[in-house]
């Protein structure tokens, strides 16, 4: 008697969802042979990661991977690493696990940025910003866009002060080079993105 | 008598020593067999 | 037809995210147009639409080659669902209203499909679509909406946040294993998706905490029903390794959700996964570290962590309902009459069907009885904490006398229950685990027992053995009663007749 029932938006679904309102008020005891291979289909069409891993339709021109071979398997490489790196569990964060973080421990600056500055709003670039700021030490400029690195240079004794601070920063505009800021830099941390 | 679970627990990134390291953000999937490969997990980058 | 017409315009849809970012101002362009069109202005066009979608989607996940790219079609679809649930503005119909009817659609679609083709019925396009919605959500919502630049639109997300995982919960309870079997594994892989799952479990205010506990129980009920003595489908045991590993990942992640919620959870665990409810019961509070239960020398009185009363999310006092006045008069002043009015009131009008170890169903109401034992704990604990804890750990007390009668004048099952639900109490070091520890040891050398002494000892070894012989993990104060029990020296358990009875039990306790 309800409107809904009426309505023809509704009214040729409706009645099989209320349909299975009744096995849930009262379960059948023994399960019913057409359950039984309901729960089968179900076990045998379970989703699996890659069907819970995050949708990507569009892909920027570079980030698009390179052609491999056919007998590369096409499916994202999110291989799992197994032997466990020590010193894992210091950062805390939910990435330090993740093969993906552990692949980009071992890459140099030159490949981070290239990653960076080339995978724009890919998880590939989170990464690799989160690699150089947490592991690298390196902060970036939201001004200017550039990566900056505070090196601090121990001095030998006996000058007046024990250590000198200069900074560098990747040139990703020209050189492509970490090239070391002149001597009016001056450090605004309002500048620098928190990560 | 259930079962042995340092498996399961490997499986689930559970490391033994009693350092908790957050697994269900990673979560790929409840069974171990249909976790084949890691999946993204939420991130977010800033404007 | 008007279906083909949206057919069309949701195939658009698919290539231009396939084109662009979802991001691009092209895409907000085409939702305008399909706005200014009529395709989705009003909620019956958008229904059509919807379905329509949905449809398309369906059919060109069944159609598709397996290897390849099977998901496009639903994969636009989960943006364009999101996208209208962000970018909108809602003056007339709200964001939780809109984000109903979506579902609303999602799940109409749905259980035709599930009901028409039933063994030709795949799961997985649907749990892509919902992994989707999760996923999509959890980007919008990345550092607290900070990408949406709109300062009104990004106040109203903060503010819909929590429903919008509340509503999808509400939904996903609808969806559960008794409704859709044949969705069954995608729902167990959707209630602990990685989006979900943890989300619901730190929402602020444990917003998410009571909808969560709703769904777990959905799924222990599930377990529990078809869970056979004799037999257990495979379907079913791959449900349940499925359901440990979920439970220990929230044991490592969110010990707090276990703890405050075990009541809840063992009244509706199957009664024989003793390896499941040593998991949820062995959960310790995150930082939390404690002394070596095996030390004989160990005394739980001089732990200050003994004295904490841990937190109850849901207390039992609510399942208690006519029995609260009786119970909490009989704390105050314990009185004959009272004990009766109690023991009257546990057992159930017909008798519940369960896949016991050595029975097979219960005349004792087993939720009662557990409200009773842990309303009576938490209330010594309180009393612990404003009197003194000789006020409670004191054979005289009300508290103590309670549980007592109620095994002494009870049936075998009560007493199996009433010592079952108390030894459930024995868990990380608080003043629970210590008053029941107390209860338990004093009640297994008891003299006023007289000639029930040995019934007791036996329920009390039991409700303990099962516990202790499954594979780990076992609670804490489990393994400390177990120590103690068998170094005290007043009672020889291997002179114990009912030991002696069953060579294999002798034997391991000579082990042990």
């Amino acid at each position: 008697s309800k409107r809904a029932f009426k309505n023809p938006l509704f009214n040729s679904e409706l009645p099989f969802w209320l349909d299975t309102k009744n096995t849930l008020v009262q379960p059948h005891d023994e399960m019913p042979a057409q359950m039984a291979a309901q729960l089968e289909s179900s076990l045998l069409n379970c989703p699996d990661s890659l069907d819970a891993d995050s949708p990507y339709l569009y892909r920027k021109q570079l980030s698009l991977p390179h052609p491999t071979s056919i007998f590369f398997p096409n499916e994202p490489i999110r291989f799992v690493y197994t032997f466990e790196t020590p010193g894992d569990h210091t950062s805390g964060d939910i990435y330090a696990n993740t093969s993906l973080a552990k692949i980009l421990t071992k890459f140099d600056l030159d490949t981070l940025f290239f990653i960076f500055y080339h995978y724009q709003g890919t998880y590939e670039q989170f990464l690799a910003a989160r690699e150089l700021s947490i592991n690298r030490d390196w902060q970036f400029n939201k001004k200017d866009r550039c990566w900056y690195y505070k090196e601090i240079e121990k001095l030998p004794p006996g000058m007046n002060k024990s250590e000198e601070e200069s900074w560098r920063y990747f040139d990703y505009k020209k050189s492509w080079l970490a090239r070391r800021c002149n001597s009016d830099f001056v450090y605004n941390e309002a500048d620098f993105e928190k990560l | 008598l259930g079962a042995d679970l340092s498996s399961m627990l490997h499986s689930l990134g559970i490391p033994r020593d009693s350092k908790r390291q957050a697994v269900l953000a990673t979560f790929q999937s409840p069974w171990a067999e249909t976790s084949r490969s890691e999946v993204e997990p939420t991130f977010y980058i800033p404007a | 037809t008007e279906t083909e017409k949206y057919f069309l315009v949701f195939t658009e849809w698919v290539k231009i995210l396939q084109r662009v970012d979802v991001n691009d101002t092209v895409v907000l362009a085409f939702i305008q147009q399909m706005v200014d069109k009529g395709i989705i202005s009003t909620s019956d066009s958008l229904i059509k639409f919807i379905k329509a979608a949905l449809e398309l989607s369906v059919l060109s996940f069944k159609q598709s080659d397996p290897t390849g790219e099977v998901f496009t079609a639903i994969d636009a679809l989960g943006k364009l669902l999101v996208k209208l649930m962000v970018v909108q503005d809602f003056n007339e119909v709200s964001r939780a209203d809109f984000t109903n009817m979506i579902f609303s659609v999602i799940m109409l679609i749905f259980s035709k499909d599930h009901s028409q083709n039933s063994s030709a019925f795949n799961e997985r396009p649907y749990f892509r679509l919902l992994s989707n919605l999760f996923i999509e959500w959890s980007f919008a919502r990345g550092r607290n909406f900070a990408s949406i630049t709109n300062k009104e639109t990004r106040k109203e997300l903060r503010n819909f946040d929590v429903e919008f995982y509340n509503i999808f919960a509400s939904y996903l309870h609808s969806l559960q294993p008794f409704a859709f079997p044949a969705f069954c594994f995608a729902w167990v892989s959707l209630i602990s998706h990685r989006m979900f799952l943890p989300v619901m479990l730190s929402l602020p205010k444990k917003a998410g905490w009571e909808k969560m506990l709703i769904l777990i129980i959905d799924l222990f009920k599930f377990l529990d029903k078809y869970t056979k003595k004799d037999s257990v489908t495979d379907a079913v045991s791959v449900i349940y390794k499925g359901t440990l590993r979920i439970i220990l990942g929230i044991s490592n992640d969110f010990p707090e959700f276990l703890i405050e919620n075990h009541y809840q959870l063992l009244n509706n665990l199957p009664c024989s996964y003793f390896q499941l409810k040593n998991v949820v019961l062995s959960a310790i509070p995150t930082k939390m570290c404690f002394p070596n239960p095996y030390n004989p020398t160990l005394q739980l009185s001089n732990l200050e962590s003994c004295q904490e009363c841990p937190s109850v999310f849901y207390d039992p006092i609510n399942d208690l309902s006519t029995l609260k006045k009786p119970v909490d008069n009989y704390l105050r002043i314990p009185s004959n009459s009272l004990l009766r009015t109690i023991l009257g009131s546990v057992f159930r009008s017909e008798y519940d069907v369960r896949n016991g170890v050595g029975f097979d169903f219960l005349s004792v109401d087993s939720k009662v009885v557990r409200a009773i034992v842990l309303h009576v704990g938490v209330e010594a604990g309180l009393e612990n904490e404003r009197t003194s804890s000789n006020a409670v750990f004191n054979p005289e007390s009300s508290y103590y006398t309670l549980l007592y009668n109620m095994i002494h004048d009870g049936t075998a099952e009560l007493k199996f229950q009433v010592i079952e639900v108390m030894v459930e109490q024995l868990r990380y070091p608080n003043i629970h685990t210590y008053w029941f520890n107390y209860v338990l040891l004093n009640m297994f050398t008891s003299k006023d027992f007289g000639d029930q002494i040995a019934e007791v000892q036996e329920l009390i070894l039991r409700c303990i053995l099962e516990r202790i012989i499954v594979n780990k993990p076992h609670p804490w104060g489990v393994s400390i009663l177990t120590t103690q029990l068998l170094n005290q020296d007043e009672v020889n358990l291997l002179e114990l007749e009912f030991i002696k009875t069953v060579p294999e039990i002798e034997k391991m306790l000579t082990l042990m």
